[in-house]
């Protein structure tokens, strides 16, 4: 299994809508899908269609007993994709861990022995605490959305320096798997421009693929669906199944 | 002096664009205004204009040392409006203050003292931990930008029931100054659905001004500039002049 960690401290640049709709994409490949909400909005849970009643046990209960993350793993709508989800409880992990033995490696002890997915996706808050740790450090790649806009671009520099210092301290396998560009219009200046930016800063770290604004991807989770099961053929859908592709080849 | 809080857990619904901007329109009708940039991205100083080198002091110096809030305190081009930076180094008071003394009373320790100020507002990070609750504790009021997505309705129950915890348990003046629509495009029957869905849930809570999507909103802060300096006459620039005409009616 390998292990990305879907991140960036910046909010609402597209972390929950990549990690639904990527997971989504290679999942109708054939290959077979973790999808982790660690994020406690739970909104990848929502997305794929779990209501709050339906995510006991969750990834918060992996904290305190590594040993129940096959059980909380569970099929969902999505032929292959499976989701262990989130329950706001897990916004009490970050206050409850500090000082315990270990608080950054507990999703990596729990991830590790599970079995039977090619794929783990680890959909992580907007913020650089211990749940997005915790990500980085269970993680053998982590895939970065970046809105094209001023703000979350400022705080690319600070994300990366973090990664590289998780790779140094408690995590030497993690990587980039890249940088890909969200909610892009090219009627808009400053998205060309932040592109243009990020691109020659960071050169193929930066998929080719960008995800277009499209309201169909932020439509889909109000009927609990991916937008590839919403809409297949919107531009959101297809722009998600090219960066899978590109995805695949790249890793 | 009247504090507010800017909060919701929910990523990037606006609350940077909000406080720099509703901070700029009051300071503009004469008010003297004072921003507290509580994130550790430190947005809000960059949407004022102010390098990374300009932030010493910075509010992670109040929280250990109250009495430097004056000292943090200092003007931006905007006349009236000072503001307090925050650097990348307020992210660490989430870990070091779980245990100690007052862990969520460091923020209302430190502006309790600072005279000369009409107004107060607080630019919360996207999420519930201490660094959010500091403001809670320290305002008056809070204020919640809601952008008229999906995912951010479905976190607003949980911010509210937040806003009453602290109110019962910690800060009992706290209540709710409204709920501001952010991101609002009226050609997209999304945000018409998720404003109706809000108003008929909190009723005369929800400001009647909705901030409509503009652009010039978000090339603003590349300028370091708040949106009413860098384009007066933009939709974006004058949603911002009557919410703040409303806001204070309301106050
Ligand atoms: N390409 C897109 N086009 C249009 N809307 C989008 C797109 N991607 C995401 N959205 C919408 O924008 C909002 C923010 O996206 P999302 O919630 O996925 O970001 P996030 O980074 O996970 O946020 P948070 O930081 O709160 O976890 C959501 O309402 C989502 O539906
Ligand atoms: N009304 C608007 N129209 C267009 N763009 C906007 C509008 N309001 C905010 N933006 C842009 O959307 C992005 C998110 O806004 P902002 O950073 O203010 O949200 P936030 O809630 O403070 O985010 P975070 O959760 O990361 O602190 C920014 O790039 C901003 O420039
Ligand atoms: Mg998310
Ligand atoms: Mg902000």
């Amino acid at each position: 299994m390998r292990t990305i960690a879907i991140a960036n401290q910046k909010g609402g640049v597209g972390k929950t809508t990549t990690a639904v709709n990527l997971a989504t994409a290679l999942a109708a490949t054939g290959a077979s899908v973790l999808l982790v909400d660690f994020d406690p909005q739970g909104n990848a849970s929502t997305g794929l269609g779990l209501g709050r009643a339906e995510r006991d046990p969750s990834a918060y209960d992996l904290l305190a007993d590594p040993g129940r993350a096959a059980a909380a793993a569970r099929p969902t709508m999505v032929p292959g994709l499976s989701v262990i989800p989130a329950t706001q409880e897990l916004a009490g992990a970050e206050v409850e861990l500090v000082g315990e033995d270990n608080p950054t490696g507990r999703l990596r002890a729990a991830l590790g022995p599970l079995a039977g997915f090619d794929w783990c996706f680890i959909d992580c808050p907007p913020s650089l605490g211990l749940l997005t740790l915790n990500g980085l450090v269970a993680a053998d790649r982590v895939l970065i959305p970046l809105q094209a806009e001023f703000y979350a671009l400022e705080g690319l520099s600070q994300l990366l320096k973090t990664v590289e210092q998780v790779k140094a301290r408690s995590n030497p396998r993690l990587d980039l798997a890249g940088v890909v560009l969200t909610m892009f219009d090219r009627r808009n200046n400053l998205s060309e421009q932040v592109a243009q930016d990020v691109r020659a800063a960071l050169g193929t770290r930066v998929f080719r693929t960008m995800i277009p604004r499209n309201v169909r991807l932020s439509e889909a989770p109000s009927h609990g669906l991916p937008a590839l099961l919403y809409d297949l053929r919107c531009p959101g859908s297809e722009a998600y199944m090219a960066l899978a592709r590109e995805f695949r080849e790249a890793a």
